[in-house]
């Protein structure tokens, strides 16, 4: 889903 | 990446070395609670399955990694190695009490209702609270050693570099997400009693003891 946020955190 | 972020990561990088070498070095986990190591265990085994599915970076990779491995090392120096010195009779904070609402809460506050983002809300909400078992042994003891608190002072950083982090990307950005800022807060905030015996006793060379 490219809606969903994109997780590039730790 | 910006700077607060770096330094954010770096901070829980600090925590787990500083964690590890203490067992390692002192060949005892005296005074760290297993539950908590445990429920990092879950949060990050939950948080970073989209290692398979989703490639951000090197950095990002090497990192995840670096964390589902070390707490499984923690867990099992302490459950396995160095079972005899571990502390359970102080560690009895009951982690049902976390885990039931933090399961609930990712089933109904959460972005998506899939079963990745429901796991990735899942160990948000769960870092989040996952030192209590930890904070809970050291009230109860009354005490804690030197290297415990730089471990915990270390490992509470981390998310308070996180909110500034937030709120750079924020007016950078544009960037935010509630769910893990909320859950960063409540993180955070859980640290401050420590935070203040912190920089009262521990750095002014006394022991962390807790006023009888």
């Amino acid at each position: 889903d490219d809606d969903a946020p994109k997780k590039d955190e730790l | 990446m910006n700077v607060f972020r770096l330094a954010g990561d770096m901070s829980h990088l600090l925590a787990i070395i500083i964690l590890l070498l203490k067992i390692w070095k002192t060949r005892s986990c005296a005074g760290i609670s297993g539950r908590s190591q445990l429920l990092f265990a879950l949060t990050y085994t939950a948080r970073y399955l989209d290692l398979v599915t989703n490639w951000v970076s090197l950095y990002n990779t090497v990192m995840k990694v670096f964390f589902i491995a070390t707490s499984y090392a923690t867990i099992y120096l302490m459950y396995l190695k160095f079972k005899a010195t571990y502390d359970s009779n102080h560690d009895t904070f009951r982690v049902e009490f976390l885990l039931l609402p933090v399961t609930i809460l990712a089933l109904v506050l959460n972005h998506e209702f899939s079963f990745m983002e429901i796991l990735w809300t899942f160990s948000i909400y769960l870092e989040a609270v996952a030192i209590l078992p930890q904070l809970f042994m050291v009230s109860k003891t009354g005490e804690a050693e030197s290297i415990t608190s730089h471990y915990l002072f270390a490992l509470g950083s981390y998310r308070l570099l996180y909110i500034f982090n937030w709120i750079w990307r924020y007016y950078t950005e544009e960037y935010y997400d509630l769910i893990a800022i909320i859950a960063g807060v409540v993180q955070t905030v859980l640290y401050c009693d420590f935070f203040y015996l912190y920089f009262t006793k521990v750095l002014k060379g006394k022991k962390l003891q807790l006023p009888a």
